[in-house]
């Protein structure tokens, strides 16, 4: 069975703003 | 079939046909007689007969007008047309003859055909960069060391086949009319043999204009002597009498237009200006450089053993531009220089034939396709980097992280809160 690509929603990008791509 | 290459397609040396490149051409001249109509008289000798004949130059009478023009019209043996000076009291009366090729030629001989008897001194100029500066090409003179500072008939070595040089032949006063001065550039010059290796020589001969300049006429009184049979002692008013001319018939300038064995003719551009048809991928008047795109070696002269053409730098048709480097040239045995600049389609590299940073080869295309080079696509929270591995396009994966994006977690794993580590183990 293979993963579902990675969410980009379910990160927590509280500390890590500078590396939030555009979603 | 073109000259410039053989049965089978392979470039060879080229060149334009021999002409006479003054012909038609208008001379400057310095001096050209009647305006206003004057009278001028000169000896004759036929059939042993010597006779002293006297006639009117008049510009306006087409009759007996001696105009410029009739130094490089057609020359007819058994009807001479003379252009003819303004006559002058001093023989030291300098007479200058300009003629502009507008175009480099290479100079096989200049000669000029004497009405008048020829000059006691005379100097043979060229000029190189279309009248801007004139070297000498030939002097002629009875006293070559007072006149121009050079000694008569110097022995020719290697040192100064480049120079001119001075003889006292050809300025003897007989034949009163219709005698000949020929220069011919490469007599007696030792390279001459081998040409083609030899860019002294190849320079020497270049011209885009010839000047002739009369520096000195024969003494009147040497004529009046001869032909009058007086003992030699000049009178005054012999000597106020004296008056000179310089005619000739024709000014010949032999010799190719120059294109550096890459043309086998000269055209005329949009502008009128002549121009070598170039071949052999050269470009420039004198096919002397390389066409826009063809630096992959240096420009080299054609020589009868190498055409020597210009090569198109090799880019994978994802570059327009390139330009030569010597040390590559140098570093791959003289076979290649050329580097490519701009490489577009996502590629990079002297010869634009690999993908740049952030893309990878797609091994299903070819590498001349537009799309050889496909974006790597890393996952920006997946992937360790952005760029891919050149050839299978995987992206660096973080610990978990698998796909050729990085995209997904793998087996075992599954996605995080955290964008710096994105998939962990399952517990």
């Amino acid at each position: 069975e293979v993963n579902p690509t990675l969410d980009m929603t379910l990160f927590d990008w509280t500390d890590y703003e500078d590396m939030k791509p555009d979603i | 079939s073109d000259p410039c290459y053989d049965e089978g397609g392979q470039p060879k040396r080229c060149i334009p046909d021999f002409v006479n490149a003054g012909f038609a051409r208008e001379v400057q001249v310095s001096s050209t007689c009647g305006r206003p109509p004057n009278r001028y008289c000169f000896y004759n000798e036929k059939m042993g007969v010597k006779t002293k004949m006297c006639q009117i130059c008049d510009a306006s009478d087409p009759k007996n007008a001696h105009p410029a023009t009739y130094l490089t019209d057609l020359n007819n043996a058994h009807n001479l047309s003379c252009w003819q000076s303004e006559e002058f009291s001093n023989p030291m009366h300098n007479v200058t003859l300009t003629l502009s090729l507008n175009k480099k030629f290479e100079i096989t001989y200049v000669s000029l055909q004497f009405c008048s008897p020829r000059p006691e001194s005379m100097g043979i100029f060229k000029s190189m960069d279309y009248g801007k500066n004139w070297v000498p090409f030939q002097y002629y003179s009875s006293q070559c060391r007072k006149m121009y500072n050079k000694p008569n008939k110097a022995i020719i070595s290697k040192q100064n086949e480049q120079e001119a040089l001075c003889t006292d032949g050809y300025t003897d006063l007989y034949p009163l009319t219709g005698g000949l001065i020929a220069f011919s550039t490469l007599d007696g010059r030792p390279s001459a043999q081998d040409f083609d290796s030899s860019p002294v020589l190849q320079d020497w001969v270049t011209a885009t204009d010839i000047r002739v300049v009369f520096s000195r006429a024969h003494l009147q009184r040497e004529l009046d002597r001869h032909y009058s049979g007086r003992d030699g002692k000049e009178d005054e008013a012999s000597m106020v009498r004296e008056s000179y001319h310089y005619a000739v018939a024709d000014l010949q300038v032999g010799g190719r237009c120059k294109c550096n064995g890459h043309a086998s003719r000269c055209v005329k551009d949009k502008e009128g200006n002549l121009i070598c048809d170039c071949k052999h991928n050269t470009a420039g008047p004198e096919c002397d450089r390389c066409k826009p795109f063809h630096y992959d070696r240096p420009w080299q002269r054609a020589t009868l053993r190498e055409a020597n053409e210009c090569l198109a730098c090799s880019c994978n048709l994802h570059a327009r531009r390139c330009r030569f480097n010597m040390e590559l040239y140098k570093l791959s045995g003289r076979k290649s220089g050329g580097v490519c600049l701009n490489c577009r389609h996502n590629t990079a590299g002297r010869h634009c034939h690999y993908c740049k940073e952030g893309f990878y080869r797609d091994l299903t295309k070819v590498i001349t396709h537009r799309k050889a080079c496909r974006a790597c696509d890393c996952h920006p929270v997946g992937a360790a980097g952005k760029t891919c591995n050149q050839t299978t396009g995987q992206c660096p994966c973080k610990d978990g992280v698998t796909g050729i994006t990085c995209n997904r977690c793998a087996k075992g794993y599954q996605q995080s809160r955290s964008p710096v580590a994105p998939c962990i183990k399952i517990p």
